[in-house]
């Protein structure tokens, strides 16, 4: 079970460093286990220095500068044992519009790195343009959800518009 | 495993029978504040075999059953079926060698859960041990609820650590 | 203490039913104070009914609904003792389109109705529309935050481009 | 209470000295992730009296000072001072009646907070007391933090019970 982990850590690790230098374009972070000799009960700690800056604590990071950092960290869990379908809810909401983009490609990137099915729930038109497909959902009657098939030509139309 | 469709009925806001064709790619899901955006990617994690009522956002499991609108009463059962190719993956006990799986769970007010795998009776545990051996399942760390980045941020460095797991 | 803040409760509740009421286009909401005969141990509860959905727990309402609620609940507290300066950071950030136009009216009526100046943070094109100015935060130099005065007309340009 | 102008110098991301002119109405602050839009509003929150460096992030009140960057030095002082009109306020005790404040705070590594009233040292109470009189202050209801409004949402209902406060 510890060799497992541990050995697990160092990959998830790798995988880590990689993708916050490729979101941030720049910088580097690292994962740390900490706090026991026993890393089952360790805790994972992240250090993060967006390009430029010092390195601080994640507390002072902005809100975006956090979540493009938990976004690196369930990236690199799955690149070391990608699951049959990933679902992403609304996680591109503290995002400006440079790093949707970069989100984006990180999703294209994933795409063609392995066999997942990726579904993302999503308010933000750049990331509805850059999906394969899109599923509307609505509540003509209120209340009660429809899911309508949404043809991506006229989603700046359908989108929330309803 | 490939998962191909999500079929829901009565669950949340879906009282309506409906489908989810899930193909390769990004798929993306739009639509207003409210609609039930949430409710249906809830609806995948509930037929893996969700044991939290508190992952749902509920105060019990029956709170996924549809509780009725202004104009329709509520549903006793909510239903969600899962349909999955099994390519490459081991036959589970009891069950012949085969491409397809479906999978459902229908929860009935004041009797619980029932749980099938192509039509037979199984305990929640065989389905959350087949989703499990298919590197997937209701805690996947690739399942990544509204708000939860904003938690795993937060977290103890304890309770971060769990996000490992699936990578082990 | 305990008279002034029952009294206050009562003003803020009044408030708290229209505001939810005006910002959900129906429905109906109350706030109660729960599990205490002193209401300075009292708890703050929220009952919201969004229109033709039944009354529920908080928990089941959706990401932006909860939004919407509990914004219905801080105006209700500021316009029952309205302070000279409101800052609102991000709020809109789990908002479809068509609620981010009911929250921006919202604040053009608080704006018409008190002399409270207020300083609105956020990423969303259609509230950077509405405001009266615009300041933008910039790093040209990587670390080093420097503040720009924006024009109305170029903000889209300027949008999270730099 | 009138807030007319924010100055900061060295406060987190603003090392150069800053100077934001609120006016009537709507003012919105924009610009992409981490460029200090909230730094900017954390800094009207520490000169009116933060006492909470949790509340502004960090792990100590000193974590507002500009820390440096891979090509300028740490500072040793931020400063942050508010201009405002007393109209219609009534006048702090040992202070003439007139129409400008001028309240400051610096804070020195190692040394802790320095407030000022119009150039005279004053105690961090005062200022808090002064902006508690003008129906503001640093723990307004009106101050809403990027996130809080979720916090408002899972807060347990006596803790959600202090948003009142600011009503009473
Ligand atoms: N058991 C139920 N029966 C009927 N309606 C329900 C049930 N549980 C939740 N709902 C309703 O579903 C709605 C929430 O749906 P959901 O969370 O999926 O919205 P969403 O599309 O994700 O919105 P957002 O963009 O704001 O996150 C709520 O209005 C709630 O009242
Ligand atoms: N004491 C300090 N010295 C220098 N830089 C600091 C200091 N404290 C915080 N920062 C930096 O300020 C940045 C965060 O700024 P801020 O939170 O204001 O961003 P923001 O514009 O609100 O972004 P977002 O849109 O993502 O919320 C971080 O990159 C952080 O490293
Ligand atoms: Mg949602
Ligand atoms: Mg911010």
């Amino acid at each position: 079970g510890r060799e497992r982990l541990l050995a697990a850590f160092e990959v998830v690790n790798g995988h880590f460093e990689s993708l916050f230098t490729h979101l941030f374009g720049g910088g580097a972070a690292e994962l740390m286990l900490t706090e026991s000799d026993d890393p089952l009960e360790a805790g994972l700690e992240i250090m993060a220095r967006p390009p430029g800056k010092k390195p601080q604590t994640m507390s002072l990071l902005s809100g975006g500068e956090q979540a493009l950092t938990a976004m690196a960290l369930i990236f690199a869990v799955f690149l070391t044992n990608p699951s049959p379908i990933c679902v992403l809810d609304e996680v591109d909401a503290p995002l400006d519009d440079a790093n949707v983009e970069r989100f984006c490609a990180l999703l294209e990137d994933m795409r063609s790195r392995t066999e997942t099915r990726f579904i993302v729930v999503t308010h933000n038109p750049i990331t509805m343009a850059r999906m394969d497909r899109l599923f509307g959902v609505t509540m003509a009657e209120r209340g009660v959800s429809q899911l309508v098939s949404v043809d991506l030509q006229t989603a700046e139309r359908f989108r929330e518009a309803v | 495993m490939k998962i191909n469709r999500l079929r829901l009925l009565g669950f949340k806001s879906f009282v309506e029978p409906t489908d989810v064709v899930i193909e390769n790619g990004l798929t993306g899901i739009v639509g207003p504040n409210g609609c039930g955006k949430s409710n249906l990617v809830e609806a995948l994690r509930f037929v893996m075999g969700e044991s939290s009522y508190k992952a749902m956002r509920g105060s019990g499991m029956e709170d996924v059953i549809f509780s009725g609108t202004a104009n329709r009463p509520a549903r006793n059962t909510a239903e969600v079926t899962l349909f999955a190719d099994r390519a490459g993956m081991p036959t589970p006990p009891g069950f012949s060698a085969g491409e397809d799986l479906q999978i459902s769970r229908r929860i009935e007010r004041e009797a619980g859960s029932a749980y099938r795998i192509n039509g037979k009776d199984v305990r929640a545990r065989d389905v959350q041990l087949l989703f499990a051996d298919a590197a997937t399942g209701a805690h996947s760390s690739a399942l990544v609820r509204q708000g939860q980045i904003g938690e795993i941020i937060a977290a103890k460095p304890t309770q971060r650590r769990q996000i490992l797991e699936d990578a082990a």
